[in-house]
């Protein structure tokens, strides 16, 4: 069969569900043994994140398409929050395999870190849902028009650059992403690399400064020919 | 991921962009 805009989305979402229809909306037993071996055990600030930012989605969701499909927004946030667990999981197995520890304290008591991850899972089910809209009905007709990227990280109160550094890993964690949601997440870094990370307000002036200090350089304006 | 563009460098990974040991 001819592969047309319609069936690619549809074969995206059926991907996408496949993968997640087995998927538990809580943490499995290996994640809970990652989380035991934490000088910090993280699991309930990461529980409570999870409600927290749920309420702040939903909300928004409806707001954005409208109270009727409140429910939809349920749903979203539910694979998304699945898709989190199982690359978070993902993550730690390749990390652990990396670098030779076990304790994560760190890393998953970092609550940047697990917004920035959850906010792309979400991202990736969202924009599955959104491109099937697009396809199908047209633009016109798009509820999901007004969720597409940054919406994601405007409505969680994000950064972007840090939602840029988990991109690369949660490509590389979770091998059943489609080509089109590879795509899709290549642009958000486009996205974030040519304008969003450079607002005023982005963690990346920071970083610069203190890498210019750690060269030894002063913080002097680049010249015009750069 | 063949067209996908990977920017971490060699032995790099996420715990050392989120500041960890």
């Amino acid at each position: 069969l001819p592969q047309t805009p319609v069936r690619t989305a549809m074969n995206t979402i059926q991907q996408l569900v496949m993968i997640l229809n087995s998927a538990s909306d809580k943490p499995s037993d290996n994640l809970i043994s990652y989380f035991n071996n934490c000088t910090v055990n993280p699991t309930h600030d990461i529980v409570e994140r999870v409600e927290n930012l749920g309420r702040i989605f939903k909300e928004k969701f409806a707001e954005a398409v409208g109270q009727r499909c409140a429910e939809i927004g349920s749903q979203r946030y539910r694979l998304g929050v699945r898709l989190y667990y199982r690359v978070m999981e993902s993550i730690l197995k390749s990390e652990e395999k990396r670098l030779s520890i076990h304790n994560f304290s760190k890393l998953l008591n970092n609550n940047t870190f697990h917004a920035s991850l959850l906010a792309c899972a979400l991202e990736v089910v969202v924009a599955t849902y959104g491109t099937s809209t697009n396809a199908s009905q047209g633009d016109a007709m798009n509820m999901e028009t007004n969720l597409s990227f940054p919406w994601i990280i405007n409505i969680l109160d994000l950064k972007a650059f840090d939602l840029y550094k988990v991109i690369e890993s949660f490509i590389k964690a979770e091998p059943s992403l489609t080509r089109e949601m590879i795509k899709h997440l290549e642009c958000c870094e486009h996205q974030i690399m040519e304008s969003l990370a450079w607002q005023s307000d982005s963690p990346l002036f920071e970083l610069i400064k203190q890498s210019k200090e750690r060269d030894g350089q002063p913080d002097e304006p680049e010249p015009p020919s750069y | 991921t063949q067209d996908y563009h990977f920017g971490l460098e060699e032995g790099e990974g996420i715990s050392e962009l989120f500041d960890c040991d």
